[in-house]
């Protein structure tokens, strides 16, 4: 069942390409 | 240090004076030279040319040179400004300047706009958003049925699409996270307030007196 709150943007914002933090990680 | 009429930022060869990029954005002076340990560091991880290219870059996101993904790419070709296959400090820093917690929101939400309209076409259009939203699935190993895939994009453009043309322009997009300010949320790195903490190695370096600057 899809979860009513979910939206094609909030799934894409996972993405791990998308987070630029991993930069400052060593 | 702590000469008060000093303002000799430390020159980077073949690269913009920290001090120009330091008025151009968010960053003091001794932030972009903390920046610039970061640049250097990812800069040099393949070919040590002063320059990012796309596999040091997926190297330093991914710790994995090899590993493709759609929105690393698109992230790349947004901070690749000059179009010229790499990453220069300039734009690194510039770039980076707008997931700073104190750039404007619509600096924020500007640079979503381009990063989702992958076809340059001024609209982010459905076939765009189900091709990222297939990537996002196959990175995470998630399951979905194509059916439910299209009730999402249904639901998406429903709720973005106001004017029902099937693409969403800029201000459709604007309103959209206006009501969703957490598709804001991966253009806001709190590393970046505090800079000069995440590479402390560089304060013992600077040359910058920040009160003179």
């Amino acid at each position: 069942k899809t979860p009513v709150t979910m939206n094609a943007f909030e799934l894409i914002s996972t993405s791990q390409g998308l987070n630029l933090g991993s930069l400052f990680e060593k | 240090m702590g000469c008060l009429h000093s303002t000799a930022a430390r020159e980077y060869p073949g690269h913009e004076n920290p001090v120009k990029l330091a008025s151009e954005t968010a960053f003091s002076v001794s932030e972009v030279e903390a920046l610039y340990e970061l640049f250097k560091s990812i800069s040099c991880s393949v070919v040590d040319d002063g320059l990012i290219n796309k596999e040091e870059f997926q190297l330093a996101l991914f710790k994995n040179r090899k590993k493709e993904n759609l929105f690393a790419n698109r992230i790349f070709d947004l901070f690749d400004v000059k179009r010229k296959g790499v990453i220069d400090f300039g734009d690194f820093v510039r770039s980076l300047n707008v997931f700073h917690p104190n750039a404007s929101l619509e600096e924020k939400t500007d640079f979503t706009f381009r990063l989702y309209d992958m076809d340059c076409t001024g609209y982010i259009e459905r076939q765009e958003v189900k091709q990222m939203l297939i990537a996002l699935l196959c990175e995470s190993e998630m399951k979905l049925a194509d059916d439910t895939i299209e009730v999402i994009l249904d639901q998406t453009f429903e709720d973005a699409d106001v004017d029902g043309d099937g693409k969403i322009g800029k201000t459709e997009w604007s309103d959209f996270v206006i009501k969703n300010p957490s598709l804001l949320k991966i253009m806001t790195l709190p590393y970046l307030r505090d800079i000069t903490t995440t590479f402390p190695s560089f304060v013992f370096n600077s040359e910058v007196d920040e009160i003179a600057t």
